[in-house]
């Protein structure tokens, strides 16, 4: 229920109508769009109980590993209604040809693999938020400072995902280590990403915005 | 990590 409160509200994407339509306008309206839902997700993470009682050191550590994974699993989960798009926000959907247009192609492609997994197993809300804190939760970050703290939070929230699912699919007693087994795709898919907006960082045609930039950074 | 200003500031805002 906690997990369920602290969903962020919908973002816009809003690209801006006085540019032309081009790869440039998309990646800008992506990295822009990415920097402000960051900026959610970090006091979205406050409120998951127990992610605050932690040092603030090991909050970063956890969020500079993480949050690109957040971010691809809120596209993802977003996009499962959707046929063949992603939906980036409501007024922001991509297609594979406008994904190949903008670069983005292989990216696109392999976020639609984790959605089509997710559709698979009609992802639920409540797995969807649960998954996410997990994801978070289960960064591996080689700068934790207290491993007992951060295996506590870990364990608390594997708990929920099992209580969860006893309750609502005991149908399927395997149901919450399948949602588990769908965390390296999240994480190969999310490398992906990071390295593709790190050479258009390189590249330097792209404005970002410095949160964007300062997570980009710390994932190099 | 005295580079992440803003992941730090954003963290340290109460809400």
């Amino acid at each position: 229920t906690l997990l369920l409160g602290a969903e962020p509200e919908k973002v816009c994407a809003m690209p801006d109508p006085a540019l032309p339509d081009s790869d440039i306008k998309a990646l800008t309206t992506l990295c822009d769009l990415a920097d402000r839902e960051l900026v959610l997700n970090i006091s979205w993470a406050k409120h998951i109980p127990g992610f605050s009682s932690l040092s603030l050191s090991d909050q970063m550590s956890l969020l500079q590993s993480a949050w690109m994974e957040i971010l691809v699993l809120r596209v993802a989960f977003r996009s499962l209604p959707c046929d063949d798009r992603l939906l980036f926000a409501d007024d922001y959907i991509m297609d594979a040809e406008q994904a190949k247009c903008a670069g983005l192609l292989e990216l696109h492609t392999a976020i639609l693999q984790l959605v089509r997994r997710y559709r698979c197993m009609s992802l639920e809300r409540e797995e969807f938020v649960t998954l996410k804190a997990i994801a978070l939760a289960n960064s591996d970050s080689m700068h934790i400072e207290d491993v007992e703290a951060v295996q506590g939070l870990q364990d608390a929230l594997h708990e929920a995902l099992l209580d969860y699912e006893c309750v609502h699919h005991s149908e399927d007693p395997r149901r919450a280590g399948k949602l588990i087994m769908t965390l390296p795709l999240l994480r190969q898919t999310s490398a992906k990403a990071v390295r593709h907006f790190c050479s258009i960082k390189q590249d330097g045609r792209v404005p970002m915005h410095k949160l964007f930039l300062e997570l980009l950074e710390a994932n190099i | 990590k005295e580079k992440h200003k803003i992941l730090h500031r954003l963290l340290q805002n109460s809400s």
